[in-house]
């Protein structure tokens, strides 16, 4: 009877969420009073590094003032499609060293990776509709896009995140407290054909699997298969930051050591966590990711937010 | 709960392990110093020239950059009224220069591009700028939006906007006309 | 109109608007 219960409970609770998301606009997310960065497409790329660093930011909408439109999502892909070119051209450091936000384009093409397609939605549309659209994008973000009453012209009012969307839920549906059953029997946790490095393989390799793979973070694992640490895709703006890119023979614990010592560490989980639980850190923490371990610390797998978000949109 | 955080993962402890390796390239690599400057705002420019300095720069920036400005009133010496052609580059300027405005209205060659109501994108931005005395020889060049008109004259007619969105106002054209002019009067001073 | 100082050849400057009942800080950073 225990076990059908929270079933049920869980079943009533998502479906009382996927109501709450529908009920919402992305409008609603947005905080009474906040900022909002934006970057010429004009300014150099290592000048838009400074200003997302200095910011504590990972990522900025772009907007063209030739055309006066918005000009897409600048996100750290940028800058690993960059550290690609320059290691498949290293003769191009001249070029990579004055490259403008509106050349990242034709860095894209150069080494022939799909641009970041930025699917981008009305302020006032469900926010539902909104994790759908931004669950279609590799970005993980959506624009919000609104238009000048008097010019028509394009406003980007601020851009979404899947941690955003979740706080926003953690923080505003009492009902995640009814997630009881364990992230292992909601087949959600990424487990299949995972990819892992170890702290001596170079970095660059790390990097190139962070593309190839389309994830945003590769774990480090010891001989034995336990998890050590974890590379992700926005340490790549440090790594560029110290102009040690050019230095691409660096391990990726080498490279680690750019992590600045605000940076909180690793979220590990098991099987056994209820969606209850992560739900409350994600309310609590800034947390971008749980890697799933067995009892004694070996990798199994990884919840990532995109997991969690697809599961309450989707999941059965 | 079983969630944790994986202490080897921690900046301080990873890079105790890494050193305590001793691998060479580990003791070149400091961490990034994520400085929290917080950015130090101030309303508009601030200027210790003498105020009709000031102001003569500001008029060579705006003629420059092809704006036009109403005659200023004897007794305001210290506010402009400007008006720039804000030609988004994919109607016909690719330069992004600012289009130069006869005086008289009627020889703006309109390129007002419609929408979808028909009614006339406005494509002049109205700005007003003005010298404030902060204290003896400090002064403060302020910039303030001043609305959107139609190069060929028509009033721009907020017809049946809620009052919601009457809120919807993009500031990039402004912020990015405010940075052209900062720029030539950087560059020229 | 705000600005913030000139670094590393970049110009900032920043309004703050209304959008509907919510307050943004616009803020631009453009090469000088």
């Amino acid at each position: 009877d225990a076990g059908e219960n929270v079933l049920l409970e869980q079943r009533l609770a998502v479906e009382s969420i996927r109501t709450f998301l529908n009920s919402k606009t992305s409008y609603d997310v947005l905080p009474v009073s906040y900022r909002l960065i934006v970057l010429d497409t004009s300014l150099l790329v290592k000048k838009s590094l400074n200003v997302l660093l200095q910011n504590n930011i990972v990522s900025a909408p772009l907007w063209d003032s030739q055309t006066s439109r918005f000009a897409g999502l600048l996100t750290s892909s940028d800058f690993i499609n960059v550290i690609q070119y320059y290691f498949s051209n290293p003769d191009k450091f001249e070029l990579v060293d004055k490259l403008q936000l509106d050349g990242l384009k034709d860095i894209e093409r150069a080494i022939g990776v799909d641009p970041l397609d930025t699917a981008s939605i009305h302020p006032s549309r469900p926010l539902y509709e909104a994790c759908i659209k931004m669950m279609e994008s590799r970005s993980g973000r959506i624009p919000l896009i609104d238009k000048d009453e008097e010019t028509r012209r394009e406003i980007v009012v601020s851009v979404l995140t899947q941690y955003r969307i979740l706080k926003f839920v953690a923080l505003n549906c009492r009902e995640t407290r009814f997630l009881k059953r364990p992230i292992g029997d909601l087949n959600i946790i990424s487990d299949q054909n995972l990819k892992s490095c170890n702290m001596t393989t170079p970095v660059i390799d790390v990097i190139q699997l962070l593309t190839h793979a389309g994830v945003s973070s590769v774990p480090i694992v010891d001989e034995n298969g336990f998890l050590v640490n974890v590379y992700e895709a926005v340490d790549v703006l440090g790594l560029i930051k110290g102009g040690i890119y050019n230095d691409l023979s660096l391990t990726v614990g080498e490279a680690l050591m750019r992590r600045s010592d605000d940076f909180e560490g690793v979220y590990t989980c098991t099987r056994n966590d209820k969606l209850s639980t992560i739900m409350d850190n994600i309310r609590k923490s800034r947390v971008h990711r749980f890697f799933v371990v067995d009892e004694a610390g070996r990798l199994m797998g990884v919840l990532t937010l995109s997991d969690i978000l697809k599961y309450i949109l989707l999941g059965t | 709960s079983t969630i944790s955080i994986l202490p080897t993962s921690l900046p301080q402890i990873h890079r105790a392990n890494m050193l305590a390796q001793g691998l060479p390239a580990a003791s070149k690599i400091s961490p990034l110093v994520n400085k929290k400057s917080k950015t130090k705002w101030h309303f508009g420019i601030r200027s210790r020239s003498y105020p009709l300095d000031v102001m003569g720069e500001i008029y060579i920036a705006l003629k420059n950059l092809g704006a036009e400005w109403a005659r200023p009133s004897e007794e305001d010496l210290w506010t402009i009224r400007v008006r720039w052609k804000y030609d988004n580059g994919s109607i016909n300027n690719n330069n992004g220069n600012m289009t130069m405005i006869s005086n008289n209205s009627n020889n703006i060659n309109s390129t007002n591009t419609m929408t979808s109501s028909n009614d006339a994108i406005p494509d002049l931005m109205k700005m007003v700028i003005q010298l404030f005395q902060i204290e003896t020889n400090n002064y403060l060049v302020d910039f303030k939006f001043d609305g959107w008109e139609n190069s060929n004259g028509q009033v721009v007619t907020n017809s049946n906007i809620s009052e919601d969105e009457m809120s919807t106002f993009s500031a990039y054209p402004f912020l990015h006309l405010t940075t052209r002019l900062i720029m030539e009067l950087a560059v020229n001073s | 109109l705000a600005t913030s100082s000139i670094k590393h050849n970049t110009l900032c400057v920043a309004s703050i608007v209304r959008y509907k009942r919510k307050y943004v800080t616009q803020i631009l950073y453009a090469p000088l």
